[in-house]
């Protein structure tokens, strides 16, 4: 058994019943519905081939093939649902796991996801992302962020100020991402707000992805000297988990959405704590 | 004495490109990461004693770094504690609060001493298998908190003993039994 979808005041999220991934997100307040599939998948990094003895590295993304693999096909889940949050577990693999959260009365569902160790024992370095499919017509535009200020229209396979003959598919369509990446058509908007610099792409019309993690092999040979290898505090490579916070709105309502959000993202209450019970104080 | 130096100092350093981007050697990486890290130590005195200029109150502060994987000794342990938000926006926000705990029910208060509803859920199998011996908490305690622009909110929380959860369960056995009234 695995759950069929969880729900708010403003959202309502379904969950494929067979294979336990995304499938469709509604927003219940505007009466909108996206099929949006969203898994995590793995690129091989290259090593260099025939083309180019550039491996992918510290400064180079390049992926030995243009389609990733999928991390599962199929994930495990369990339902957590009470009167304040509502949650599904997916374990995607021993690696890989994420959480689709939805607390009482928020207008955005809550993806955190916790990747690595990455294994690397294959022999094969693994660049780790996080894609959203949907059925948007996007006409090979996608919209990042400039250092969370102004957004930028970003171009598949395209420069505005020069012909551009696209040697990589892949790595030739990826922005820096600092906190948002979106998509749209003329009605709808799916934006993800992220909590960490993270590079993005759409390499597919209505596909949107998001890079979480890598772990490699080899050194790219622009400087470092060293592959990125990081070997965490347990040395068999570091754990990584952030949250995407995903709005789906129409295009007119989504910046009121999103900016409101990224600011409290980014500027997020510090929690501090207090056994209690101590003296009162004043300054002299 | 608290000294926001030391982080302005690591932060500094940390613009370089080689810290934006993560193109530096691994040694590089620890050694920045090491200077953050004494940078918020440093800051961390610095708030405490600012947070017990502002309340009147010289609290054991303690801030906990690996809340995001369910450890934090004092809530893990403590039968009460206090938690404050300090918000840095210029406007009032809510959050979600979760903290790791071991008991099975709580009470939380806010500021004006009302209850605040709360709900605990089990610490899932993927955050204990990352947080590899740090804490054994067996539960995160969630509830909904808010602070105003660029203050605080302080939330007392209390774990509450078998039998106020019997007495508790005894009420709510005892509401239902009898027919409501709207009014």
């Amino acid at each position: 058994w695995s759950p069929r979808e969880i729900q708010n005041e403003h959202l309502r999220v379904l969950f494929d019943p067979v294979t336990g991934l995304l499938m469709k997100i509604q927003n219940l307040d505007k009466s909108i519905s996206l099929p949006v599939s969203q898994s995590f998948f793995w690129y091989s990094a290259s090593i260099g081939d025939d083309d180019s003895a550039q491996a992918s590295g510290a400064y180079i993304f390049r992926p030995n093939h243009s389609e990733p693999l999928p991390v599962a096909r199929g994930v495990r889940t369990y339902l957590v649902k009470n009167k304040l949050v509502q949650e599904v577990y997916q374990n995607f693999s021993s690696w890989c796991s994420q959480v689709v959260r939805l607390y009482a009365g928020q207008a955005y569902v809550e993806l955190e996801w916790t990747v690595g160790p990455i294994p690397v024992d294959d022999g094969l370095g693994k660049e780790i992302i996080s894609r959203f499919e949907t059925s948007l017509q996007t006409d090979g535009r996608f919209y990042t962020d400039s250092n969370g200020r102004e957004i930028l229209e970003r171009r598949r396979d395209y420069r505005a100020t020069w012909n551009l003959s696209q040697t990589e598919a892949v790595a030739g369509n990826y922005y820096p991402v600092n906190s948002r990446i979106y998509i749209k058509n003329k009605k709808f908007q799916l934006t993800v707000l992220t909590d960490r610099s993270q590079g993005g792409s759409s390499v597919a019309d209505g596909s949107m992805e998001l890079m979480v993690h890598r772990r490699l092999l080899y050194d790219d040979n622009r400087g470092v000297g060293e592959p990125l290898l990081e070997p965490g505090v347990y040395h068999d490579g570091l754990v990584v988990r952030g949250r995407h916070l995903v709005f789906l709105d129409t295009v007119e309502s989504s910046a009121d959405r999103h900016r409101l959000q990224a600011q409290q993202e980014f500027m997020a209450p510090q929690l501090v704590l207090a056994p209690g019970g101590g003296p009162s104080f004043h300054r002299g | 004495e608290g000294d926001s130096a030391v982080l302005r100092r690591a932060m500094a350093v940390a613009q370089h490109h080689d810290a934006v981007s993560g193109t530096e050697k691994q040694h590089v990486a620890n050694d920045y990461a090491k200077r953050l890290a004494a940078g918020w130590d440093a800051c961390q005195v610095l708030v405490s004693n600012a947070l017990a200029s502002i309340s009147g109150n010289k609290e054991n502060f303690i801030y906990c770094n690996y809340l995001n994987i369910s450890v934090c000794p004092l809530t893990e342990s403590a039968g009460t504690f206090m938690v404050t938000l300090y918000n840095p926006l210029g406007r009032r926000v809510s959050w979600n609060v979760r903290l790791p705990v071991k008991g099975a029910s709580y009470s939380v208060t806010d500021p004006n001493g009302q209850m605040v509803p709360n709900e605990v859920v089990p610490v899932s199998n993927f955050t204990r298998a990352v947080r590899r011996g740090r804490g054994d908490a067996t539960h995160e305690l969630i509830f909904p908190a808010s602070a105003p622009p660029l203050g605080y909110s302080t939330y007392t929380i209390s774990k509450m003993a078998n039998r106020d959860l019997r007495s508790r369960l005894a009420k709510r056995i005892r509401e239902q039994a009898q027919p409501r009234v709207d009014t």
